[in-house]
């Protein structure tokens, strides 16, 4: 059995110049997973 | 035994291969002919349906695929799946429950540790086992309250941002989400995103309200109140206490594009895009995608991975082929193929679906808040060729699936209100 998951989140905007480079681009969805990594129910797939 | 083992001469002898090869050709030239029979009558039925104005038949689905996937499209997987259902229910002998189980649990890796039910001679048979509830506080939710959660335990098979509509099975192999999903708008009782219920994105622009643009946050009007999902999921009336997921903390949200962007954005007309395409231009948003596979030794009940209110559901009684990873590679479009149960709803940041697929050993998919739904029975497949039948009369294409709205406990949301981490239904054998 399988589950997919389709939904919208953040795309995420470029900041500007002047806040500088950042990792995470600001309010992007971001994804915590792997391929072919094991996850149990709760645990966190992704973060807003 | 012993002597017999040990007195008995072995004689090694070549297997007749030349036979075996006869044997599997003769029985390929009639398993050819047969087919090309029923295609015949079946054409022929059409021809006669057609001539007297009658609809035609359903069209059973044969996929390609490598000689493994053409073997298995000949089988009759729903009722082998019917079958094993049938057969896993049959209660086992009490003393064999506990070795049956902990044999079944040293195979297919099963954490007993993890059951809520200490005593594996209360589960009557495989099915209820399988089945299992597991401890309290077992599976933690993650404290991060942005966070999207694992709906089940199993293993990422894949997982992306769409583009152009489309779903990355394998590399270089897609399969659109109309397929998956259906290709039409859900009927739904909440004001449609560019709905003329509800005030035209133009007019919220020229308002200035803040955030107007994401009608999908305003999930009711009622006596001309309207609700956000933060307010309703935060505020003190919320029933069940739905936690505070929403985020806060507002230097962490994406800065509004301008207002010419958003003009831009507005330019497509909403008959072009998809239904299923983000409606929000205030806030630049994607459509993501995750699969997750449960192996046979996994706690097969799934859970809510967000706070979010489902709207619709629809039924595809498609086939119910393996979806071990193995055919996940090798057969395109699987998970557009098979029987599954389309969630489809809205959260926080908009459109949100939640997609349950079946296969051969687990083709039965329950939703807890859905006491009508039947997944692999023979009625619905009854009922799909009805269906097809009647949209065939109506001269209308058929949809595949067979939808339902959700009333809910909550008449102000306009669906069923799941909060995270909340046990939604999960999968049965057969």
């Amino acid at each position: 059995s399988t589950i997919v998951l389709v939904f919208e989140a953040p795309k995420g905007v470029r900041p500007t110049l002047d806040e500088g480079y950042q990792e995470k681009r600001k309010g992007e969805f971001k994804w915590n997973i792997k391929d072919g990594m094991k996850v149990k129910v709760g645990e966190a797939l992704g973060f807003v | 035994l012993n002597s017999g083992l040990k007195n008995t001469k072995i004689k090694w002898e070549p297997i007749p291969i030349a036979l075996g090869v006869s044997f599997l050709g003769v029985w390929q030239l009639y398993r050819v002919q047969r087919r090309e029979r029923h295609t015949q009558i079946e054409r022929k039925e059409n021809e006669e349906a057609e001539s007297l104005g009658r609809p035609k038949k359903r069209e059973r689905i044969r996929p390609s695929g490598p000689w493994q996937v053409q073997i298995m499209s000949t089988l009759p997987l729903k009722a082998l799946s019917r079958v094993w259902g049938r057969f896993n229910e049959l209660t086992i002998p009490y003393y064999l429950r506990v070795p049956g189980f902990k044999l079944y649990s040293f195979i297919f890796g099963v954490n007993l540790s993890e059951v809520a039910e200490p005593d594996l001679h209360v589960f009557p048979n495989l099915a209820s086992f399988f089945y299992r509830t597991l401890k309290p506080g077992a599976r933690p939710l993650d404290p991060n309250p942005n966070a999207v959660l694992s709906p089940a335990d199993g293993k990422i098979i894949q997982f992306g941002i769409i583009e152009h509509g489309e779903v990355e099975q394998v590399k270089g192999v897609t399969y659109s989400l109309d397929a998956l999903l259906g290709s039409t708008r859900p009927k739904s009782r909440a004001p449609s995103i560019a709905g003329s219920e509800t005030k035209s994105s133009e007019e919220h622009i020229k308002s200035g309200e803040q955030d107007a643009i994401r009608t999908d946050e305003e999930f009711a009007n009622v006596n001309g109140i309207s609700y956000t999902l933060p307010n309703l999921f935060s505020g003190p009336e919320s029933k069940g206490g739905l936690p505070t997921e929403m985020p806060t903390d507002q230097s962490t949200a994406p800065a509004p594009s301008s207002e010419a962007e958003v003009r831009a954005d507005l330019a497509l007309s909403d008959a072009s895009r998809p239904w299923w395409a983000p409606a929000s231009t205030k806030t630049p948003s994607a459509l993501y995608y995750c699969v997750i596979y449960l192996a046979p030794g996994d706690y097969h009940r799934f859970h809510s991975p967000v706070s979010w209110v489902v709207e619709s559901r629809r039924h595809f009684a498609g086939e119910l082929y393996s979806v071990s990873p193995y055919l996940q590679r090798t057969l395109p479009g699987l998970f557009t193929l098979n029987e599954r149960v389309v969630l489809l709803g809205r959260w926080r940041w908009g459109f949100f679906s939640y997609t349950p697929v079946g296969a051969t050993n687990v083709g039965s998919i329950k939703i807890n808040f859905d006491r009508e739904l039947r997944t692999n029975s023979l009625n619905t497949d009854t009922a799909a060729d009805r269906a097809a039948e009647e949209a065939a009369a109506r001269g209308e294409p058929y949809s595949g699936f067979a939808e339902a709205t959700y009333e809910g406990a909550s008449q102000v949301l306009g669906g069923y209100s799941l909060k995270r981490g909340e046990e939604m239904g999960g999968f049965q054998l057969g």
